[in-house]
């Protein structure tokens, strides 16, 4: 565990919590991607399978159990209590695009096959690409509410924060794991766009509006 | 030097 590692959890921790309150508070997931969150709900389901089987720390088992719970919460959230808000209309980037070729990339690019193993694969890969249905929801709208940003923000800061914990494990333990490493790049390259709107409008107090 | 298979982050 290093500072980088910590603050990349913390940030994960604060993109779900303002996720779920912003649910909660406005009784409402307008402008949310329920097939993000879906995509999301699985990666931490294939991941985190190893709970019974493999013991870290009780910080790591913490985690793991809040992750996954609170991924069903959302759902539960999205598509039963609050689904008169669920703007689906607007949700509608196929998924299959991104679970068939991840699925046919973690059995062909693993560091073993083996059923647990492939299905970390298969999370790592996955969560890369899990917030397309989302960003593709606010460039389909051409905007995002402040708190959307904000959460958006959270989550993508979380790779990125993971990428420079990456480089000091590499230095001080020399360890590193290229699946991790070439997954998160791409996870947070995905960001970069939004990244550059949220400096440049929402934290100047403007809400994230796409140019038409 | 740890093995990649060990998976202790989140």
């Amino acid at each position: 565990m290093n500072v980088f590692r910590l603050a990349g959890d913390m940030s994960h921790l604060l993109a779900i919590i303002i996720l779920l309150l912003k649910i909660w508070k406005t009784r409402s997931c307008a402008g949310i991607s329920g097939r993000s969150q879906l995509l999301f709900a699985l990666t931490y389901t294939a991941r985190y399978l190893d709970l019974v089987t493999n013991w870290v720390s009780l910080y790591n088992t913490v985690m793991k159990v809040f992750f996954i719970a609170t991924s069903y919460a959302t759902i539960y959230l999205m598509y039963l209590k609050f689904k008169a808000t669920y703007d689906s209309n607007h949700d509608t980037f196929r998924v299959e695009f991104l679970l068939l070729p991840v699925t046919i990339l973690a059995l062909v690019l693993n560091h073993e096959f083996s059923f647990m193993e492939i299905l970390w694969t298969f999370s790592i890969y996955l969560e890369a690409v899990a917030i397309l249905p989302q960003l593709f929801m606010v460039s389909k709208t051409g905007e995002a509410e402040s708190i959307t940003s904000h959460y958006l923000f959270a989550l993508g800061s979380y790779r990125l924060l993971y990428i420079f914990n990456w480089i000091w494990r590499y230095y001080t333990e020399e360890y590193y794991d290229l699946i991790a490493i070439i997954a998160g790049v791409v996870q947070t390259v995905l960001y970069c766009d939004f990244f550059y709107l949220y400096f440049t409008k929402v934290l100047k107090g403007k809400k994230l509006q796409l140019p038409a | 030097r740890q093995n990649e298979l060990d998976h202790d982050e989140l």
